[in-house]
Parts: structure tokens; C-alpha cells; sequence
């Protein structure tokens, strides 16, 4: 999903 | 993780490992602003909120643990370091990054992804992130005798951003990925921030003097 994609960024 | 990604993160690490040489060789922080250090250590308290619920990877974790801890112990040592401290410029740094922090949970409030107290602050520290540096800009302008390590931190901090932003670039050719609009334009805005520096810091590198930003 977007969000979690997002999310594993920093 | 795509190279882009891999080396922003690593500019990333590199700029902080630079401004703790920086300090720790000099035991000075001259010219350093420590309201964008204290607005960098809001952006990661409040952006790795899920350090301890949601397991990504070993590198995720380990790099928000470095960020975290490192951007605390920076200000920490400015402010209450026996020896740093008193290198620090107070008088010069007098940004008043309060409406910073203000401006920017407002836009959170208004302009979240989701309206969920997790999301709300990970916008707020998307946001915060994009304008930190301005205490530093502005420190450094006022300064006219800046440390070159110093100039090499803020243009890896500064580079780091302009990378992501190539990253998602990437990701949405790649993964059709379109990536979220909130990081979009705020990693945009924060590397418009650092064009002017990236200008003066290259022509101080071609012309290899101090460099100067106008007053």
C-alpha cells in the first residue's frame, strides 16, 4: 500500500 | 530501496557524522544553529513514532535509532556540553523557529493523509522537516567566518532531500509508485530552500575559497 511504501522511508 | 533512496540515506548519514566531527574535533558548534538542530530532533521524534511497533527492516530501524539519538545528543551537547556550549552563538541565532513548529502542525492539522494522531504527526514532521533549515540558512548569512565542515554538513543535509525527491521520481516511472503528495512538495520546497546555498557553495568550491553567502 501507499501508506506503508511511505512509511519505509526515512 | 532503489540507488537514489540508498544514497540519500547515506548523504543523510554522512551530514550528521560530519556535524559530530565537526563538534567533537572542534569541541566548538561556531556557527551551528541550534534551533534547526532542536527542530531536526521534532522531525524524528515524531516521524519514527512506529520505531517500536512496526518492524521494517534491520537498516530501517537501525538508521531512525542513529537519527534519533544522534540529532538529541547534538543538542544536548550545545546545550549543556561544559566546552561546546560556550561556542554557541546565541545572540546570532535568534530565529524565531517557535512559528515553525506552530506553522507547521497547523498544515498538519488541515493537510494530513489521514486524520489519525500517527499520520498527523508524521505530516507535521514532513512539514517542520521542509523549513528546519532556516534558522541555519539565516545563522550563516549573519556568520561570516564558517568552518568548511560546517558548509559540508548543511550541503549533505541539503542533498540528502534533493535525492529522495529523485528517488520518487524513480519509483513512480518504476512501480507506478505515485508516492505521497505530502512528501512530494515538501521535499520540493526544503531543496528550493538550499539552491541558493548549493549556488554560493559551489562557486567557494570552484573559485576554493571560504564560502560567503551575501548578507
Amino acid at each position: 500500500t501507499p501508506r506503508k511504501e511511505a512509511h519505509d522511508e526515512l | 530501496m532503489n540507488i537514489f533512496r540508498f544514497a540519500g540515506d547515506m548523504t543523510h548519514l554522512v551530514s550528521v557524522l560530519l556535524l559530530l566531527l565537526k563538534i567533537y574535533a572542534t569541541k566548538s558548534c561556531s556557527g551551528i544553529s541550534l534551533k534547526t538542530q532542536e527542530l531536526y530532533a521534532l522531525v524524528f521524534l515524531t516521524r519514527y513514532l512506529d520505531l517500536f511497533t512496526d518492524f521494517i527492516s534491520i537498516y530501517n530501524t537501525v538508521m531512525k535509532v542513529i537519527f534519533i539519538t544522534s540529532s538529541l545528543a547534538i543538542v544536548w551537547c550545545m546545550r549543556a556540553h561544559p566546552t561546546v556550549r560556550r561556542s554557541y552563538d546565541r545572540d546570532q541565532d535568534t530565529f524565531r523557529h517557535h512559528f515553525l513548529v506552530l506553522l507547521s502542525f497547523i498544515m498538519a492539522l488541515f493537510f494530513p493523509d489521514l486524520f489519525t494522531t500517527r499520520e498527523v504527526l508524521w505530516a507535521f514532521s514532513i512539514y517542520l522537516e521542509a523549513v528546519a533549515i532556516l534558522p541555519q540558512l539565516v545563522l550563516l548569512q549573519r556568520c561570516r567566518n564558517v568552518d568548511n565542515l560546517t558548509t559540508h554538513y548543511i550541503f549533505f543535509l541539503g542533498s540528502y532531500r534533493a535525492l529522495y525527491v529523485l528517488n520518487w521520481i524513480y519509483r513512480y516511472f518504476t512501480e507506478k509508485h505515485a508516492g505521497r503528495w505530502i512528501s512530494w512538495i515538501s521535499g520540493l520546497v526544503q531543496t528550493v530552500l538550499y539552491l541558493d546555498f548549493f549556488y554560493y557553495y559551489f562557486i567557494s568550491w570552484k573559485s576554493s575559497e571560504k564560502l560567503r553567502l551575501p548578507a
